[in-house]
C-alpha cells in the first residue's frame, strides 16, 4: 500500500500533472493539521486556527513542488519542516504580536544586553525599568505581553553566529532521553548548555522545567512558590536572559 | 529521581508518536466527514473543491485551545517510533482513500468514516492513558523539585 503514494509521486515527476498534485495534497493535508496545532501551542487565542491551517497548506504544496525524490530523505520530514517554516513566516508578515509589543521586547532586549555587560550578571527588573525610563508596571506589562511559550515566539528570535537556531529544538535536544537526528549540531548543543549555566539559579530552573521537564508555567509556578502572573513574566525574562547570552 | 525521570521520558516518546498519527488519522477522517456533509447537503456528488475547504476542515474548534499558563513546550517534528501505528493505520485505512472521493457511494464513505472512527477512540484511549501516567510522573517530581529533592543542576 505503500506502493500507492509513490507510484502517484512518480506520476507527479514523470508529468507535474495539477490533478496529481491535488492528490498529494489530499494525500498529505493531515500532516498540516498536526503542524497547525502544535504551532499554536502556547499562542494568543487570537490567532484563528484555520488561518494557521491554510498557510501550513501553501507549505505543503511548496513542499510537493520542491521535494526530490532521489535525495533519500522521508518526505514527512521534508514537509513537517516547511509546513511549519510557512505557518511561522506568514505570522511574522501579518504582525501576529503587534508592532508596539514587538518594539518594546527590542528595547528591552537591548537594555538588558547593555546593562548584563556593564553589571556582569542579570539586571534585576527595577534595574531594568530604571535604564529604559518605564514604570516597574509597564516592564511587567511587557513581559506578560511578549509570551514565550510558543514555537512562533521563540522560532522568530535566533540568530546565534549566523545560524539560525531553533532554540525549542536545541532545548530540548539537550535532554532528550533518546539518541535523535538532532536539528542543531554538537556544538550548538554545547553552547547552549555553557550558557545556561550563566543564568542565574531561578532563570535556570524554570527555563529547565519548562523545557527539559516539559512542565506547564502553572505548575512551575506551584514549585517556585510565585503567582501565576508572575511565572509568565519571569519566564519571558528568563528566554529574554537566555538569548541575549547566546547572541553576544 | 533519574528513574522517574527515565520513565517519563519513555512515556513522552510513546504519547509524542501516538499524538503525531492520531492526528493523522484525525485529519483523515476530518477529511472524509466533510464529503459525507457535503454530499448530504446537496445531493449531488459534484466536487466544490476540496482544497478551497480543506483548511476549514482540518482546523481544531477554538475550545482546543490552552492558554500560556497551561501550555507545554511541545517538539515539532516526525516522532520517533511511528512504524507500528503508522502501520495500523494504513491498514485501517490508507490516504489513498481519500483521493478518489467524489467517485465513492455514501455507503462507502461512512463504511470508511465507521473504521476510521474506531481506530482513532483505540488511539486517543491509549493517548489518555499515556498522559495519566506522564501527568503522575510530573507531578512527582515537580513535589522534588519543590523540596529541593531535585534541582535543574541534576540535568545540567
Ligand atoms: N486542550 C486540549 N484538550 C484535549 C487534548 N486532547 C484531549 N483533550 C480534551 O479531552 C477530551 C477527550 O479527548 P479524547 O478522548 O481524545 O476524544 C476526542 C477525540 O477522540 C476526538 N477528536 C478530537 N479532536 C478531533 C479532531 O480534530 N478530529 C477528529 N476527527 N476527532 C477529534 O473527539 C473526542 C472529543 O474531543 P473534544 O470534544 O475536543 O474533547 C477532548 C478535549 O476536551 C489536547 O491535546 N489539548
Ligand atoms: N502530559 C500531557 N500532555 C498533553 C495533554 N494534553 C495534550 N498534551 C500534549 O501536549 C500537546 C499540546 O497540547 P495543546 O496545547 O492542548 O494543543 C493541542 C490542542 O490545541 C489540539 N488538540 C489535540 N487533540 C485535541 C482534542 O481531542 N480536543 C481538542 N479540543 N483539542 C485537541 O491540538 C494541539 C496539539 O495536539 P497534539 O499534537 O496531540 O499535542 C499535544 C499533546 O502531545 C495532557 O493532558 N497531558
Amino acid at each position: 500500500v505503500e506502493r500507492e503514494v509513490e507510484a502517484l509521486w512518480e506520476r507527479y515527476r514523470d508529468t507535474g500533472d495539477a490533478d496529481v498534485r491535488e492528490r498529494l495534497i489530499i494525500n498529505y493535508a493531515p500532516l498540516v493539521k498536526y503542524v497547525a496545532g502544535r504551532v499554536a501551542v502556547g499562542m494568543p487565542a487570537n490567532v484563528e486556527h484555520a488561518d494557521l491551517v491554510s498557510y501550513g497548506i501553501f507549505g505543503l504544496m511548496d513542499a510537493i513542488e520542491k521535494f526530490d525524490l532521489s535525495k533519500g530523505f522521508k518526505f514527512e520530514t521534508y514537509a513537517v519542516t516547511r509546513i511549519r517554516g510557512a505557518i511561522i513566516d506568514e505570522l511574522r508578515s501579518i504582525d501576529w504580536v503587534p508592532r508596539s509589543v514587538r518594539a518594546k521586547a527590542r528595547a528591552l532586549e537591548a537594555a538588558m544586553q547593555r546593562l548584563e555587560s556593564d553589571l556582569r550578571r542579570t539586571p534585576t527588573d527595577e534595574e531594568l525599568a530604571d535604564d529604559l525610563g518605564w514604570t516597574l508596571e509597564e516592564l511587567q506589562e511587557t513581559l506578560t505581553r511578549v509570551s514565550m511559550t510558543s514555537i512562533a515566539a521563540l522560532d522568530e528570535t535566533l540568530d546565534v553566529s549566523g545560524d539560525r537556531i531553533s532554540l525549542v529544538d536545541t532545548l530540548q535536544d539537550l535532554t532528550a532521553a533518546l539518541p535523535e537526528e538532532s536539528f542543531e549540531d554538537e556544538e550548538t548543543k554545547h553552547l547552549l548548555r555553557e550558557t545556561l549555566t550563566r543564568l542565574t539559579e531561578r532563570e535556570q530552573t524554570v527555563l529547565g522545567l519548562y523545557y527539559f521537564e516539559g512542565m506547564t508555567l502553572s505548575q512551575i509556578g506551584d514549585v517556585l512558590g510565585v503567582t501565576e502572573s508572575r511565572i509568565c513574566q519571569i519566564h519571558t525574562k528568563a528566554v529574554l536572559s537566555l538569548r541575549t547570552k547566546l547572541v553576544d | 529521581t533519574d528513574e522517574i525521570r527515565a520513565r517519563r521520558a519513555d512515556a513522552q516518546a510513546e504519547e509524542e508518536a501516538v499524538s503525531y498519527v492520531r492526528r493523522l488519522l484525525q485529519g483523515r477522517l476530518d477529511i472524509l466527514r466533510a464529503e459525507l456533509i457535503r454530499r448530504t447537503d446537496d445531493g449531488s456528488p459534484e466536487a466544490a473543491d476540496l482544497l478551497v475547504r480543506l483548511s476549514s476542515v482540518l482546523s481544531d474548534g477554538a475550545a482546543g485551545h490552552r492558554d500560556q499558563l497551561g501550555a507545554r513546550a511541545t517538539r515539532l517534528r516526525v516522532p520517533e517510533g511511528i512504524d507500528g501505528y503508522t502501520e495500523r493505520l494504513d491498514a485501517v485505512l490508507d490516504a489513498s482513500a481519500l483521493e478518489e472521493l467524489e467517485g465513492r457511494t455514501v455507503e462507502t464513505l461512512q463504511a470508511f468514516i465507521d473504521r476510521l472512527t474506531d481506530h482513532e477512540h483505540e488511539l486517543s484511549e491509549i493517548r489518555q492513558q499515556l498522559f495519566v501516567r506522564i501527568d503522575a510522573l510530573r507531578s512527582e517530581l515537580a513535589a522534588r523539585y519543590k523540596d529541593g529533592r531535585a534541582a535543574i543542576g541534576d540535568l545540567l
